[in-house]
């Protein structure tokens, strides 16, 4: 039992179905607001990850153009190289034609592998994506295929489909109140400015200010490694299986509620938002180190609001305004 | 004109639920086995 196997059992992810071709593959991709690719292993992969997921096989589909280009990506949890090639992908009833996207022919081993979605569509600014190509949601909107170029997510901490994303509108019977909008402060990540975060009046983080991603692939609450050890020390002190993010369930009741501040509306995230339940007994921190790599965002400090922060927070994606919406989920 | 996608929530590991057992099982014997660890025949 190590505490490592523990951490694996509770990144809970979201995914949903794309096809790709003519006729259509289906895929699971995660849609992912901190990346800007589509990629779905390819049938030449042989890495054990390819293994365990559906793969794409260009030979049939009749609309399928090889590119030739070879890519590599590399996310949080984990890598892909592969090449490039383009074909017509449909999301719900949303059909783009000619959509360069990546076929992956190695994967990295561990998380990647475990996931049970096959691939990525990232929906971040076309300034991360791959050089040449235009991600899927700029082609959405570039080609009028949806009426407003936004997107939206609800993200539900029950495991029935109800969690949803939204193309081209936004369906407002998904949050309470009214939406709060946040200007996007770099178009690249979805990316906005924090000024701070406390817990119990003392602050925590983003003492200087800092930025803030928001980030549908991301499970947790991420950021700069010293940070968030001093956080897991102070709300919990004594932890169990000699792992700082475990501690007793007993304790939740007695924790703080982190309160972070944007655009100068504070949001709250109470204690059973940032600590997720593992067993009766055994409850898991939802912070996580590890930002101090991400030196390119302008700022010394990011902190990335992963699905933690949005299962609290209905968000919306507004590429028109460069803006994000947020507003208490339903 | 909104397309809405089912997402559909789930853990990387299928294997959690056995894996949660085995952990508190692990927990519920621990104190034994700590206190057997004081008697060497035991070891």
């Amino acid at each position: 039992f190590s505490s490592h196997q523990l951490k694996n059992f509770q990144n809970a992810v979201y995914f949903g179905t794309i096809t790709i071709g003519t006729p259509p593959q289906e895929f699971q991709v995660n849609f992912d607001t901190g990346s800007s690719d589509l990629w779905v292993p390819s049938v030449d992969c042989q890495s054990p990850s390819c293994s365990k997921h559906k793969r794409f096989d260009p030979q049939k589909s009749t609309t399928f153009q090889p590119l030739n280009q070879k890519i590599e990506l590399v996310y949080g949890s984990g890598s892909m190289k592969g090449v490039l090639g383009s074909d017509t992908i449909q999301i719900g009833n949303l059909v783009i034609v000619n959509q360069i996207f990546g076929l992956s022919q190695n994967q990295s081993s561990g998380v990647l592998e475990q996931v049970p979605y096959d691939g990525i569509l990232g929906l971040a600014y076309p300034s991360l994506a791959i050089q040449g190509t235009t991600p899927v949601f700029d082609n959405l909107k570039n080609r009028e295929v949806i009426s407003e170029p936004v997107f939206a997510f609800y993200l539900s901490s029950r495991p029935e489909n109800i969690s949803t994303v939204m193309f081209g509108g936004v369906d407002h019977t998904y949050h309470k109140g009214k939406l709060q909008w946040i200007p996007v402060t770099q178009a690249r990540f979805w990316q906005v400015a924090m000024s701070s975060m406390t817990m119990n009046g003392n602050v925590v983080g983003c003492s200087q200010g800092c930025q803030a991603v928001v980030d549908t692939g991301t499970s947790l609450l991420v950021g700069p490694t010293h940070l968030v050890t001093d956080i897991l020390k102070l709300i919990n002190p004594n932890p169990i299986l000699n792992d700082e993010q475990m501690l007793s369930c007993d304790a939740i009741n007695s924790l703080p509620t982190l309160l972070l501040t944007i655009n100068g509306i504070v949001y709250p995230v109470p204690p059973d938002y940032y600590i997720q339940r593992f067993s009766e007994r055994i409850c898991f921190i939802s912070f996580q180190g590890g930002t101090e790599i991400l030196k390119n965002l302008g700022t010394s400090e990011t902190w990335i609001l992963g699905d933690v922060f949005l299962r609290l927070y209905f968000s919306v994606y507004d590429r028109g305004n460069n803006r994000i919406g947020l507003a208490p989920a339903a | 004109c909104i397309v809405k996608i089912p997402l559909t929530k789930m853990k990387t590991m299928q294997e959690a639920i056995r894996e949660k057992q085995l952990l508190e099982d692990f927990l519920d014997e621990q104190p034994h086995s700590l206190s057997q660890h004081s008697d060497p025949d035991k070891k």
